[in-house]
């Protein structure tokens, strides 16, 4: 464990309490894509199944079972506690576009051809892309309330910070997970755009609107 | 094992 990666896993966490406080202080999840959420409930699931098999120790297990339960309680507000706030004909991403190119890759680029191993990186590409239906959702209503940003901005900063720590890894272990560094970083790429207008106008107190 | 690395990090 190092620095980046304790910050970049408590960003993580962060990012889950904003997006809690969130639907449960406006009692809405207007601006949330629920498709997002079920394929991090999917990446979870998937990497996780190592907790089947696989100590780590106690910190990997604790955060490992809390991002399972916290995802599928999300997906319980939002698909039964507050449905009526949420607006399908605006979460119109085809995730089918995001599973089968993952799944696919998955099974070419792996460590190991066995199924943990493939669930493993199915979960690594599913989650580079999983913010998707998220950025598209955003991009057509064209603006979030800057409690949304936020849990973006946090979520971003979790896998920026996995990157110093991978180049630390490297120089400090000699390790390199190249499967998770690509597809980490594709990740962080596409926080790019948003990144560039949550600090330019979110962090200076202006609304989060899109250029038209 | 190349994949040490792999499955400690979250």
């Amino acid at each position: 464990m190092n620095l980046f990666r304790l910050l970049g896993d408590l960003a993580h966490l962060a990012s889950i309490f904003i997006l809690l406080h969130k639907i449960q202080t406006t009692r809405s999840c207007r601006g949330i894509s629920f498709k997002t959420q079920a394929l991090y409930v999917l990446v979870f699931l998937t990497r996780y199944v190592d907790l089947f098999f696989h100590w780590v120790s106690l910190y990997n297990f604790v955060m490992k079972i809390f991002f399972i339960a916290s995802s599928c309680y999300i997906l319980y507000l939002m698909k039964y506690r507050f449905r009526p706030t949420h607006d399908p004909s605006l979460d119109t991403f085809k995730i089918e576009y995001l599973l089968g190119p993952c799944f696919v890759l998955a099974l070419i680029f792996n460590y190991h051809f066995e199924l943990a191993e493939v669930l493993w990186a199915f979960s690594i590409y599913l989650e580079a892309v999983a913010i998707f239906p998220q950025l598209f959702m955003l991009q057509r209503t064209g603006e979030a309330e800057a409690i949304t940003t936020h849990y973006l901005a946090a979520l971003g900063v979790y896998r920026a910070l996995y990157i110093p720590n991978w180049i630390y890894r490297y120089f400090t272990e000699g390790v390199v997970d190249p499967i998770a560094v690509v597809a980490g970083i594709v990740q962080t790429g596409l926080y790019l755009d948003f990144f560039y207008v949550y600090f330019t106008k979110v962090l200076q107190g202006q609304k989060f609107e899109l250029p038209a | 094992e190349g994949n040490a690395i792999l499955h400690d990090e979250l």
